[in-house]
């Protein structure tokens, strides 16, 4: 995937870092310092469908798909997350119990064109 | 998105820079507060010092090597295992005692465990941590009961009886997974432990004056997976 510098328009990943010190958060969130909710934004014009972060044999595809199904009807595709990890966190709950997991799926790692 | 809706991934473009962040802040904020099941954040009264959370911590990872090291003994809970791996959301609780009434014979713990998480979960392990304090040589047993609120939450039930024969001071384990659940099962969240001497040996030989030996509850947990019908 490609992280968005400059005035690049096309589909690409934005950092975004959230202090839990800066939200007041850093009291009852023990462990991590905060959380990177990076995510996707830029434009998917016909030509990027199926790329970049996923596989080039993919992108193939859906241009021949695209041009057998008669291009002008096609609109642009989505940029959407092709790769994301867990964010882990040791935080106190309303009781005061400390409690550690690994919620799923958010921290984007890399964008692509659907 | 539909004519005219906010589209989140291209109506931030058109946002001034200020108003972006604060748009993106309280997007993470209720994403992190929604997948913790927490309808706003905590407020923490008073925080777990650091001594007992190190304590406890050094304590869990000893236990985790013992049990790892013992000679093939099968873990005596029969609690399902946790498969590393899985998919599914784990979690580990840290539940640290709230004293109760105590005579010269015995003691009352409270635990109140993770109300958000109780109907969301399934305990798979759950154990007590005492750290005893000894007087003097010799045995002492300890009668150990487990006590759960009904449903009413009127009176309680024993879950569990243990007599324990205390011989020196140190650290003594537990398992009351199966009290823990069986507690979750019923939606109630508190778990009360009484220890009880023979004789009057004063506040049965628990170390409760020491910040870093005050007792716990470990358990691990799974969400639970919403029951799959698979239709051919």
């Amino acid at each position: 995937g490609i992280d968005c510098s400059g005035d690049s328009q096309m589909c690409c990943r934005k950092e975004f870092f959230v202090d839990f010190k800066e939200i007041g958060w850093e009291d009852w969130i023990i462990q991590p310092e905060g959380y990177h909710m990076n995510y996707c934004a830029g434009l998917c014009p016909l030509h990027m469908a199926g790329i970049p972060g996923l596989a080039a044999s993919f992108h193939t595809a859906v241009l021949n798909l695209i041009k057998a199904n008669n291009a002008d009807a096609a609109v642009d595709s989505c940029c959407v997350p092709t790769q994301r990890r867990p964010l882990s966190l040791l935080y106190y709950d309303r009781d005061s119990n400390i409690v550690k997991t690994d919620i799923p799926d958010m921290i984007v790692d890399a964008c692509g064109c659907t | 998105a539909p004519k005219g809706a906010w589209c989140p991934a291209c109506g931030l473009a058109t946002l001034a820079p200020t108003t972006q962040r604060d748009v993106l802040i309280a997007l993470a904020k209720q994403s992190i507060l929604s997948k913790l099941r927490l309808p706003d954040r905590p407020n923490i009264t008073q925080p777990t010092s650091r001594g007992a959370l190190l304590t406890a911590l050094r304590r869990m990872h000893a236990q985790r090597v013992d049990v790892a090291l013992s000679p093939g003994t099968p873990q005596e809970s029969s609690m399902p295992h946790l498969h590393p791996g899985m998919s599914v959301q784990e979690y580990e609780i840290l539940s640290f005692a709230e004293s109760g009434s105590s005579t010269s014979r015995s003691i009352h713990l409270h635990f109140h465990f993770t109300r958000e998480l109780a109907g969301s979960i399934e305990i798979l392990q759950a154990t007590l941590y005492l750290f005893w304090e000894v007087p003097s040589s010799g045995i002492h047993p300890v009668t150990i009961r487990l006590l759960q609120p009904d449903p009413t939450g009127l009176n309680v039930s024993m879950a569990s009886e243990t007599q324990l024969e205390v011989q020196r001071t140190g650290w003594a384990t537990l398992d009351v997974g199966r009290a823990v659940q069986s507690l979750f099962s019923q939606g109630s969240q508190r778990l009360t432990v009484e220890l009880q001497v023979a004789e009057d040996w004063g506040p049965p030989l628990l170390a409760v004056h020491s910040d870093s030996h005050w007792p716990f509850v470990a358990a691990q947990a799974r969400a639970r997976t919403p029951h799959r019908v698979q239709r051919r």
